[in-house]
């Protein structure tokens, strides 16, 4: 007689296991060759999440070789795709995300209490439970750090050669080139059909394609508002030394128009909420900039509101910015050098930077704060189109 | 149960010049 054992289908318990001689294969589908594109609709971060899984039942079956060999083939990986598109911002995008993500991972489910506290029921389940991989969470921050830099550079460089005409040059506010300093005129209107001219709706049109990438991509909110506080310091300290050093835009009405920009961009970071990321803080220079050249520059009561007013400014920079300040016609005097003297006497106390240029390079240093995923592991899906069919769940 | 998780134990790993190295000399050997 023919007996039937029925037997359960096991439980998925988020874990997914491969031959190791598959592992090339595995990080060639899903690191090297992969193109974020593919992924558009699932869960953000699915890479990160799969490669957690792998390392998972790499540590269930307490082998310490699989999951030394997995974690380096990743980071070299990684490595690899960030060294190939080392000027594609989604692509360096995505992969800070799921870098950050697979750290995040390797925490919350570390076992680690400090790092369990929200953690359910069920994903305390999926805690490794062999190894301690605090030293290869080092490693994955370190590259985080890394492709954080590549991303900034890669912005900045796209950014960079907006500025100058968009924040200085171009006139968005009706009827002002009418009252630009006489003998300039016409080098700002040349500069409109050349082929560098932006204007600042460019900058902000960039600014929205980086941040719909990024969150898009899942990079964590904390690290989203360190990238355009980045980008706001870099955009203040171009345009602040080209002001420093261009005669033709110290005038009351490049002052006019430089505040309305600047407004302009602080509207565009509360549209996107990200007005608590500091950005608008690191343009407090180019603020005081903009006001310095619109204020009267010929009392003493002047003087002392402009010094009042300029704390972000340098003795050197303001006095340079008065230097160059140029009348917009025949009835506005030049600043006297009797005005300017009063200046230096009233700020000789201050303990100021030498330096006249901000470094338009600087660089805050970057955290990544931990951000555990409500996602639990079991839920995962992964698409055909990976080509991970190798992969056995467990 | 009352019983304490065991310890984990620590995988030791290169750090990221470390394993820079390692793959540039890897490269360098492969023809």
């Amino acid at each position: 007689r023919q007996v039937t054992v029925q037997r359960k289908e096991k439980d998925f318990q988020g874990m997914l296991e491969y031959h190791k001689e598959d592992e090339a294969l595995l990080i060639r589908n899903l690191v090297t060759d992969l193109k974020p594109q593919m992924l558009s609709g699932t869960v953000p971060c699915l890479p990160a999440y799969i490669l957690y899984m792998c390392i998972r039942h790499a540590d269930y079956t307490n082998d310490d070789l699989k999951v030394h060999s997995l974690l380096t083939s990743t980071i070299n990986g990684i490595k690899k795709v960030l060294k190939k598109h080392n000027d594609d911002f989604e692509m360096t995008s995505f992969w800070l995300s799921n870098t950050c993500r697979l750290l995040h991972c390797l925490k919350q489910y570390s076992g680690d209490e400090g790092f369990m506290t929200q953690n359910t029921a069920k994903q305390n389940e999926h805690c490794l439970k062999n190894f301690d991989l605090t030293e290869y969470r080092q490693v994955l921050s370190d590259l985080s750090i890394q492709i954080y830099q590549q991303l900034i550079k890669i912005a900045e460089g796209v950014l960079q050669p907006m500025i100058v005409s968009a924040m200085l040059e171009n006139e968005s506010i009706q009827g002002l080139s009418g009252v630009k300093p006489t003998g300039y005129r016409k080098r700002s209107s040349s500069m409109v059909d050349g082929d560098n001219s932006y204007c600042l709706e460019a900058i902000i049109r960039q600014m929205n394609s980086f941040h719909t990438v990024l969150c898009d991509q899942g990079l964590d909110p904390e690290i989203i508002l360190q990238v355009f506080k980045q980008l706001f310091y870099m955009i203040n300290a171009v345009t602040l030394n080209n002001l420093l050093l261009r005669k033709d835009v110290c005038s009351w009405s490049t002052g006019m128009q430089l505040r309305y920009n600047i407004s302009q961009l602080e509207e565009w970071l509360r549209g996107r909420n990200l007005q608590q990321s500091g950005a608008v803080q690191t343009m407090e220079p180019l603020i005081q900039a903009a006001q310095l050249l619109q204020l009267k520059k010929k009392t003493r009561e002047d003087a002392e509101a402009i010094c009042s007013l300029c704390t972000s400014l340098s003795t050197q920079q303001i006095v340079k910015i008065l230097n160059l300040y140029t009348p917009l016609n025949e009835f506005e005097e030049r600043v006297t050098v009797a005005f300017i003297r009063t200046i230096q006497a009233q700020l000789q106390e201050r303990n100021d930077p030498q330096q006249l240029l901000l470094d338009f390079k600087h660089m805050f240093p970057v955290l990544f704060p931990f951000n555990p995923s409500s996602l639990t592991m079991d839920s995962i899906h992964i698409p055909a189109c990976l080509n991970l069919e190798f992969l056995n769940e467990v | 149960s009352t019983q304490r998780p065991r310890p984990r134990v620590l995988l030791k790993a290169p750090t990221l010049a470390e394993m820079e190295e390692m793959t540039t000399s890897e490269e360098e050997e492969s023809p």
